[in-house]
């Protein structure tokens, strides 16, 4: 799975995700990447996400949409993703990731699973990291 | 507000010989996209631009190097969404797409729904000119080792967690 989340000069945010989905999968399977809330959320009053991981976890806790919940609520954008994150693994014991934005810039790159290959481009300056702290 | 561009390259394992392409890939597709928004160019078209490269990397399980399907096949799955509009589109199960993101938008830019699937996501594509692909030109030599693999390894029926 890839995906990305993005803030233009004008504060409209977006997201894109596209996967080939599992190894192995049943033909017909579709996992959490085509489906609103799941695989990829975007609204300017809140933020976008892009997410990857256990697709069907993902889809049992609508991913995406709980990240920009948890923003609503007036939580930041790494710990709406930590937050969201969490609760996927407790509840149903999925692992995953996001890429997070809110409207004003703030981004966040955060990951359950042992590594997650991540990028921000900012400031005319590269952020990334593949493993947990990095 | 300060316009940024974040892209990852999904949350599976990478095998160690292969953890270096995958970061220069992510590396490249966040620049790509940021130089689309310093041009003064939408967060849509830079999430587009980030992920078509990311497709057409063969390290990354999405478009060109995408893991198999029991039978051996390809078949992806996109989506975009607009935070501006609350537009939305997405294809699932396709097979001769090269790039399903831009199908993707394609669903939201040009019909009234917010997903197609498999067949009718390819006669979407027919009817507005995007060209098909033979499915095998998506499957590169390290997908079919890693579908090989693990299928003589587990029973097919065991799906519980791999991840996407």
């Amino acid at each position: 799975t890839v995906g990305a989340v993005a803030v233009d000069n004008e504060g409209n945010v977006a997201c894109a995700t596209s996967t080939g989905g599992v190894l192995n999968k049943m033909e017909g399977r579709v996992g959490d990447t085509p489906c609103i809330g799941c695989g990829g959320y975007a609204d300017n009053q809140v933020g976008a996400v892009s997410a990857t991981g256990h697709g069907e976890a993902n889809m049992r806790v609508t991913l995406a949409r709980l990240v920009l919940f948890h923003m609503e609520q007036g939580q930041s954008v790494e710990a709406a993703s930590d937050l969201s994150l969490a609760y996927m693994k407790s509840r149903v014991g999925g692992l995953g990731g996001v890429v997070t934005v809110d409207p004003q810039g703030q981004w966040a790159a955060r990951f359950s699973s042992l590594q997650m290959p991540w990028v921000a481009a900012q400031k005319d300056a590269l952020h990334y990291g593949l493993y947990t702290g990095e | 507000m300060l316009p940024v561009v974040v892209v990852h390259g999904g949350a599976s394992d990478i095998p160690k010989g292969r953890t270096g392409k995958s970061v220069s890939g992510v590396r490249s597709a966040a620049r790509a996209g940021y130089t689309i928004l310093q041009g003064g160019g939408s967060s849509m078209d830079a999430v587009v631009e980030a992920v078509t490269q990311l497709e057409n990397n063969p390290f990354f399980s999405a478009g060109c190097g995408s893991v198999l399907n029991i039978k051996g096949e390809v078949e992806m799955d996109a989506i975009v969404m607009d935070g501006k509009t609350l537009g939305s589109g997405a294809v699932s199960a396709v097979r001769n797409i090269t790039n399903p993101i831009q199908l993707a938008r394609l669903v939201m830019d040009k019909t009234s729904h917010t997903l197609l699937t498999a067949e009718g996501a390819n006669q979407f594509a027919r009817s507005i000119g995007v060209p098909e692909v033979p499915p095998e030109s998506l499957i590169t030599e390290y997908s079919r080792m890693c579908w090989e693999k693990d299928l003589a390894a587990n029973p097919a029926e065991c799906q519980m967690w791999k991840m996407g």
